[in-house]
């Protein structure tokens, strides 16, 4: 019933022995983020039909949950800690369908949590919405960042519009915005960043939550064109999807500076090629 | 031209919100057919610029080609996973140095070498259950070999990977605990 603690010199996550994430800290700034409840949840695809906008399904087009309230994936999960030189790493197995991998590589600045979901699950005829959700202990209040497309970053305010008296009607949708490259939240103190390597949908729908949407199965079209429902089921049972989030903890000050050279790494990583040398080494060299 | 196919491919996907999942499954195919084939003549490229980069001074290119491996994030590279040597290459698009921790999927243990011909320091983690019941996986590697790459800016390094022969005693400790 150890916790499990990857550290290196920058960094330090701690997890409990259930699983959960507790900390994360930044060891060279002394700044520490509290997480609770950070894991899977997913979201009830309304099923609509297919008609008019007020009883349209949730599609390829539109995400629209059923409820504002998003049910954890499991109630418990089980941990692997693996240390090494190079990297540290936490497997964190949620069910057959959904997992997390919280890596710490050696030297590292950030904590990067590797997530796979699928196939997800529709036997029961719900179509699912499936995110990773950090709830963090930053006093965030109703504003969080979002990038447009890579290039300029923008402030987003909960239930608000800047150009317009903005009623809100779905409360979560109508929250979420595109995340391209990146998302955060800040207080006065530290600003929490996490990048992701392909375009997601993400919103901030608490103070200091963060959640991102990684993948969706649903059994409806939602009529605006595509004629199918976005169910993936051509190999039987829908897809598995694995991507990455890499996680910064740094003062707002500091934080564009990370993140920039981070996403650079991230997006320009290098090229891998393989070649199978028929000579010994002494040979080869 | 070669890289056309690629571009045109990345041009058409983008367009199209391809990601998104606002196709039809047939359609969705055809994207992922044309991404296919773009990699695939951009791989050609890799090779003839290799061509000219890898050989030594006065020597001929080498005729080895260099592959590329699309399922590592699925510890899958069926090309080297069991092979005795093979190099890895990796190219620095950016114009800093970069130090990259990198993976391989093996199946058996290696000694890894970096430019100067030096051995590294390189460990086995296992794959996950999760990973090897990824449907489609094909793969028996077990273990993930991970290694620290330091690369120039706008460059490349090549790391030399020979299979132990014998049990070598570990240098390296792995932990894992459940």
């Amino acid at each position: 019933n150890e916790e499990c603690i990857l550290q290196n010199q920058n960094v330090r996550v701690e997890i409990d022995a259930q699983g959960n994430l507790g900390h994360i800290i930044n060891l060279k700034k002394s700044l520490a983020v509290e997480f609770h409840n950070q894991g899977f949840y997913w979201y009830q695809s309304f099923p609509g039909n297919n008609s008019r906008s007020e009883f349209q399904a949730s599609g390829a087009y539109i995400f629209r949950p059923v409820s504002a309230d998003p049910q954890p994936v499991s109630t418990t999960r089980t941990i692997t800690c693996i240390k090494a030189e190079n990297v540290q790493s936490a497997r964190i197995v949620f069910n057959d369908w959904a997992s997390q991998e919280i890596i710490l590589y050696d030297e590292a600045e950030y904590a990067e949590v590797e997530w796979t979901v699928g196939p997800i699950p529709v036997n029961d005829n719900i179509g699912k919405e499936i995110i990773l959700r950090y709830d963090t202990d930053v006093n965030s209040g109703n504003k969080f960042y979002t990038d447009a497309n890579g290039r300029e970053v923008l402030e987003r305010t909960r239930d608000y519009r800047p150009t317009w008296n903005y009623t809100v009607v779905e409360t979560v949708a109508g929250n979420y915005y595109p995340v391209n490259s990146r998302i955060w939240i800040k207080d006065q103190d530290k600003q929490f960043t996490i990048l992701t390597d392909r375009s997601e949908g993400g919103s901030s729908i608490h103070n200091g939550s963060v959640e991102l949407m990684l993948h969706r199965r649903m059994l409806y079209d939602d009529a605006l064109g595509v004629g199918e429902a976005l169910n993936e089921a051509a190999f039987g049972q829908g897809l598995v999807v694995r991507g990455r989030h890499v996680l910064f903890l740094e003062s707002p000050a500091a934080s564009a500076a990370y993140h920039r050279i981070g996403a650079q790494r991230m997006y320009m990583h290098p090229v891998a090629t393989y070649a199978l040398i028929p000579q010994s080494y002494p040979s080869y060299s | 031209n070669s890289i056309f196919y690629l571009s045109e491919a990345m041009g058409v996907a983008q367009h199209h919100d391809a990601v998104s999942g606002t196709e039809k499954q047939e359609v969705a195919f055809d994207y992922a057919q044309r991404l296919s084939q773009g990699l695939s003549s951009g791989n050609l490229v890799i090779n003839q610029a290799y061509s000219r980069l890898l050989p030594k001074a006065g020597q001929p290119p080498p005729s080895v080609p260099q592959l590329l491996c699309h399922l590592t994030n699925i510890s899958e590279c069926l090309t080297v996973q069991d092979q005795t040597r093979f190099t890895v290459t990796l190219w620095n698009p950016t114009i800093q140095p970069v130090l990259h921790h990198f993976r391989v999927p093996v199946t058996r243990a290696y000694t890894v070498r970096d430019p100067t011909g030096q051995p590294i320091l390189s460990e086995l983690i296992p794959v996950s259950d999760q990973t090897k019941k990824i449907p489609g996986r094909t793969s028996t590697a077990n273990n993930d070999l991970v290694f620290r790459a330091s690369l120039p800016a706008l460059g490349f390094n090549t790391y030399y990977f020979e299979a132990k022969t014998e049990e070598e005693p570990a240098k390296a400790q792995v932990k894992i605990t459940h």
